[in-house]
């Protein structure tokens, strides 16, 4: 029996909502310590890593471990049947089920409404990845990487980021011109507004802009994001969701022929 | 030029 109750569902909403763009379905991986998600897009150049913690959870039961494959588009449809402020309570009855119930409870305890989904079988590649020293790592406001994206995605299709000691530069070129967004250090690094760069040495990337704008579906999740970059391996963007865990979606930069 | 690589040239399978 698998049973997670979240006083909220607005988290698993924005949760959903920062990964069904990439990915058509999943595997949720469900044990004592919470729910993982671990999953490539169809292109097998971005991944998604999604990590739910058990004492995030206002109640959390977990028998065995089980897989439940989940198509993103289908559970967005449920949840979008929820109201922000419902406690959402998800349900498995068997060790492998092929089914998963969503119940929905308003605050006053008035509306109940219980969603039954089918689960599917997915036979998915999972990738170790290893812990790296990264030689940037950035954290700035998650909605100006947001603002950024979108603006420099008009542009071209690749997005250069360059990381020093002075800041991060986001460019990009095409038919219509070139775009440059510098930003620097900020100095009161506790702020929601700060940017913050741990630098060992400095890098130059360039990835497809497209999959920057899908991370960002994230930002409505944490009010900062996390970039840490070395050269020629995957770039980690990494959104906190509050005190129960993160998503991290890695991305695989564009090399030199 | 460069080319978009995919994930799997970075990271190994399990």
């Amino acid at each position: 029996m698998f049973e997670a109750s979240l006083a909220q569902s607005a988290i698993l909403k924005k949760v959903l909502d920062a990964i069904k763009d990439l990915l058509n379905e999943a595997n949720f991986e469900c044990t004592d310590d919470g729910i993982k998600v671990q999953a490539m897009d169809n292109s097998h150049v971005s991944l998604v890593s999604l990590e739910l913690r058990s004492d995030g959870f206002e109640k959390y039961r977990c028998d065995r471990n089980l897989s439940m494959g989940v198509n993103l588009a289908s559970m967005a449809k449920i949840m979008r049947c929820s109201s922000n402020s419902d406690k959402v309570t998800i349900k498995a009855q068997d060790d492998n089920p092929d089914k998963v119930s969503f119940i929905f409870e308003s605050s006053n305890q008035e509306r109940i409404s219980d969603y039954e989904m089918k689960l599917m079988d997915i036979d998915a590649d999972q990738l170790g990845i290893p812990d790296t020293e990264y030689s940037c790592v950035v954290k700035m406001p998650s909605a100006e990487f947001a603002r950024i994206c979108k603006d420099l995605n008009q542009f071209g299709e690749s997005l250069v980021i360059s990381c020093s000691k002075e800041g991060i530069k986001f460019s990009t070129s095409g038919d219509l011109g070139s775009a440059n967004v510098k930003l620097a250090q900020t100095t009161d690094a506790d702020k929601d507004d700060a940017v913050t760069i741990e630098m060992r040495s400095p890098v130059t990337l360039t990835f497809a802009c497209r999959y920057l704008n899908h991370f960002t579906k994230a930002t409505p999740l944490s009010s900062q994001v996390q970039l840490s970059m070395s050269d020629e391996i995957p770039l980690l963007v990494e959104y906190r969701i509050g005190d129960m865990g993160c998503i991290k979606y890695y991305l695989a930069p564009k090399i030199d022929d | 030029r460069s080319s978009q690589r995919t994930l799997t040239s970075f990271f190994s399978l399990n």
